[in-house]
């Protein structure tokens, strides 16, 4: 992991967080900064161009309670389209995938076909339910996923994960597409008394106007 | 396209759960823009893993509740300025912060008007402090208001108050927009629309050459 986000860190740097003042402190860690969370980012070959991460991987380690928010855009991608079935049947996920570099929008059938692949081979790696797993994808519109070179790098990918802020780190560089920096941020505060903390990390640069519901 | 993944180890249930997230997508990623294109992958994925042995919450207007909303807002914003202050080809986040409307989804489309507005953001871009197109932006957003009580602030450059634009310091006005375009800050418009409670914010960043330099060699 260590290694990886050494290799990460290579390509972009962490970007300033803008956090409000409030009643929180902020902490490291991003997305595995809550307890019961793992994350890993590894390059898996699936960008067109250069060798930075391209995958990520958010596992919770016991049944989540799981929201969405989606684009409203009518042409959704076919990652979108299926993580608003699974989340319409079911209040809880256990793992999120995501890949950079194909945004696998506008690829009919066929795009959603490569969706249900992906997350079946997440969910045996994972030992979990095909319908706790949610996608995620990024990247160039028009264009299938990579498929054979996601899912030869889905062992790796679930090798690495970690429950450090590394992980966290190298699962958002992962995800960024023309960002020049990784956006991951983590908080803690008392909700009535007792500690909890709140985590994330996203990306975006271009094509940004979201109008999600 | 933003991608976003939220976790918390609160405990709470998923009804609840869902309404909060969407509350705080609409005070966060919701009020961001960079080029007015939405995106067919925009998705925010959060999970909540009710480890931490907090008390289970169930509904969301007690004030545990509330303070989870807080922290979850806090996340989402501090994320989605990032985003902003990304943009491509960008020099500076601008925060466009709106008062005084009659309801806090009026304040927000207000504002979001304002940053999404190319004459606004290229203005920024040209270090040039113009109230006219922040006012038009306003007047355009499809919300109703008296003129008459339009105030814009640009950093603490006072242009327009009552409706009336305001004799003030252009050379101190452009200097804040170059200073924060050097630096990659951050320049703030405060925009007063009349005596309401409702107020919201919005995020973009200026619109520089490089966008269409990197958009026109993006293929799809």
């Amino acid at each position: 992991v260590t290694s990886s986000l050494k290799e990460a860190s290579n390509y972009i740097p962490a970007a300033p967080i803008f956090l409000p003042e409030g009643p929180w402190k902020q902490i490291p860690g991003g997305v595995t900064a809550a307890e019961g969370f793992k994350a890993a980012g590894i390059y898996a070959g699936v960008r067109a161009k250069g060798e930075k991460p391209d995958l990520a991987l958010v596992l919770c380690d016991v049944d989540a309670a799981a929201a969405g928010a989606f684009t409203t855009n009518v042409v959704a991608a076919a990652p979108v389209v299926y993580c608003k079935k699974m989340l319409d049947s079911s209040k809880t996920a256990r793992a999120v995938l995501i890949n950079a570099g194909q945004a696998n929008a506008a690829t009919g059938d066929a795009g959603y076909q490569d969706v249900v692949d992906c997350a079946n081979t997440v969910a045996m790696l994972l030992k979990v339910r095909s319908e706790e797993v949610l996608i995620e994808s990024t990247g160039v519109i028009g264009q299938r996923i990579k498929k054979d070179a996601l899912l030869n790098s889905l062992p790796k990918l679930v090798n690495s994960l970690s429950s450090s802020t590394e992980g966290a780190d190298c699962a958002a560089v992962a995800i960024t597409t023309t960002d020049l920096v990784s956006k991951s941020v983590a908080v803690e505060s008392q909700v009535g008394g007792t500690y909890i903390r709140v985590g994330g990390m996203a990306k975006g640069s271009g094509m940004i106007h979201p109008n999600m519901a | 396209t933003m991608l976003g993944v939220v976790t918390t180890d609160a405990s709470v249930d998923s009804d609840v759960w869902r309404k909060m997230v969407k509350v705080a997508v609409n005070r966060s990623f919701n009020q961001i823009t960079v080029d007015g294109d939405t995106s067919t992958n925009d998705t925010v994925i959060a999970l909540a893993s009710g480890l931490s042995r907090s008390s289970r919450l169930s509904s969301v207007d007690c004030n545990e509740a509330k303070q989870l909303q807080a922290c979850l807002d806090a996340v989402m914003q501090g994320l989605a300025k990032s985003i902003a202050w990304d943009g491509e080809g960008a020099t500076c986040l601008i925060e466009v912060r709106v008062t005084g409307a009659n309801s806090e989804a009026e304040a927000a489309k207000i504002a979001r008007s304002v940053a999404s507005s190319s004459l606004v953001k290229a203005a920024v871009y040209g270090r040039d402090p113009n109230w006219g197109r922040i006012a038009a932006a306003a007047g355009y957003a499809g919300v109703s208001f008296y003129q008459n009580k339009l105030r814009i602030l640009l950093g603490d450059s006072l242009l327009m108050d009552g409706g009336q634009p305001l004799p003030f310091d252009r050379a101190v006005a452009g200097n804040y927009l170059r200073k924060a375009g050097e630096t990659r800050g951050t320049v703030i418009i405060d925009i007063s629309v009349g005596d309401g409670p409702g107020s919201g914010q919005a995020w973009g960043c200026d619109l520089s050459y490089d966008y269409v330099k990197i958009n026109a060699e993006y293929t799809t």
